[in-house]
């Protein structure tokens, strides 16, 4: 059983690409658990056709322990991946991350272990690396951490910051597998995330291309996988999920890969 | 004494627009305390001419009690604006917004009211509104709370989000005011902050084109209002400025919006 947590900006392409890359993996045989982690709770949407899943910390908060069932939040989605999202308090009302801490916990009380996966994926918002957001980081939780950015700077800060929180509380073994690169359609992020993978020592997975194909497949409320098999972007999130599995075997290395320091990371965006 | 609160999702312009918005004021006669609440701490910079001053919570980390001095926190920026920077705890080591905490117990524990200043404002990160993100929304912080938003989905989301927290721990009085349309350049961008707009019951103060002068500007490490006066951005600058002092005054209402469920979220990025 494989476990990766996909982490990065908000709004930076997380739960479209992770929810490609889960469907992927289904389709290659893999048994795939899908967890949304972000409290935005839309990460499944693709996989379920729309449906926004009860979320487990509404699901805590509703029904009576004795009368919970696991099969409430595992749901079935596109290609047999499995389906939860963890859901987030009301803003402004306790921490944002802790629907994260209740889902972990939750999922384990309920006997999570005995679907028996292949793989675990973790789709976890990246602004904030603490609470319950920084959980899925752990080695516990994930053997290798997938970074989506574009060559944007404010996206490249925030991995940066995930790198940071890594290393701030495991700072010894290598299970950073690198960057997906998911453009936001501008000449110029070519050279800056090029910079970036370079200066902290990482690969640029996977290019993904802006393709209007992603709004499309969203008014179907499907995966791009699922309703353009012959694409450019299904090309990319195939290869994606090759890199999964090559990663999972062994036959790839994972990275351990160090933080850019606040100048660094200013002389970077300065193009020094 | 008038105190504004400048939230909006991480990288949609908050810092750029308010160190631009202090720069206006204090050129209008008033003396202004900017206070940065992103635990990226370059809110001040455009002041400084670049200086990444030392944030609240390294100083604290730092200089011992007996030792420190309100003059070490608080800079001299261009035209007499006073700049703090609240910072942050390394990424995955506790809490993200602790800088802001320990920036409101140190400023006052200090003496930051011997100042004496006629407008506060506090530039925050608005992804998260949670632990020390949420309490510069706080009636005893803030008279009045502005947005930025472009037209995007992801920072329309996160607007919204604000008001839920808002609501959640002061639901009667009237502060918001208003949306500081931050464009990214897209032609779609104009209805959805509009519909956006006009759901929740808030005006569009002003309409911030995309604009090369912010990079140019950038570049002297100054604010647009100070290199280009002459500027369309600057102009749209001065009369955000002076919106800020009409509400501060009481010529011009704040507005008690109602924020929209994940249903009508959906339905507007939807165009229904
Ligand atoms: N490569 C791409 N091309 C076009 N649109 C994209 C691409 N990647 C993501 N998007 C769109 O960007 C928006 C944000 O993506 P999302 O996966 O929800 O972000 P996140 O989960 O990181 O917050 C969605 O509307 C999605 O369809
Ligand atoms: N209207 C605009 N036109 C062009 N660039 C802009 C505009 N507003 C902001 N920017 C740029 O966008 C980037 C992010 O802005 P910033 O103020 O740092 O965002 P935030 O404080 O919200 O994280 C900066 O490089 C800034 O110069
Ligand atoms: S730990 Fe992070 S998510 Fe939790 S309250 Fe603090 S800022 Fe919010
Ligand atoms: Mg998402
Ligand atoms: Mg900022």
């Amino acid at each position: 059983m494989f476990q990766i947590a996909v982490y990065g900006k908000g709004g930076i392409g997380k739960s479209t690409i992770s929810a490609n890359l889960s469907y992927a993996l289904a389709e290659k045989g893999k048994r795939v658990l899908h967890i949304g982690c972000d409290p935005k709770h839309d990460s499944t949407r693709l996989l379920l056709g729309g449906a926004n899943q009860t979320t487990v910390l509404d699901y805590m908060k509703e029904v009576p322990s004795p009368e919970r069932n696991l099969e409430d939040l595992v749901l079935d989605g596109s290609m047999g991946v499995k389906c939860v999202e963890a859901g987030g308090p009301e803003p402004g009302i306790g921490c944002a991350g802790r629907g994260i801490i209740s889902t972990f916990n939750t999922l384990e009380n309920l006997g999570i272990d005995r679907y028996q996966f292949d793989i675990k994926l973790y789709d976890v918002l990246g602004d904030v690396v603490c609470g319950g957001f920084a959980i899925p980081l752990r080695k516990e939780y994930a053997d290798a951490v997938y970074l989506v950015t574009s060559g944007e700077f404010m996206s490249i800060y925030a991995a940066n910051n995930i790198l940071k929180g890594m290393r701030n509380f495991d700072s010894i073994s290598p299970r950073v597998a690198g960057l997906i690169f998911n453009s936001r359609g501008r000449d110029e992020e070519e050279w800056m995330i090029e910079s970036f993978a370079r200066a902290v020592g990482l690969p640029i997975i996977v290019r993904m291309p802006r393709s209007d194909l992603f709004a499309k497949a969203e008014r179907n409320i499907q995966t791009v996988v699922e309703i353009f098999p012959n694409s450019e972007p299904t090309r990319v999130i195939k290869s994606l999920a090759d890199h999964v599995l090559l990663i999972s075997e062994g036959s790839l290395s994972l990275k351990s890969p160090h933080p850019l320091s606040d100048e660094q990371l200013n002389d970077l965006a300065a193009g020094r």
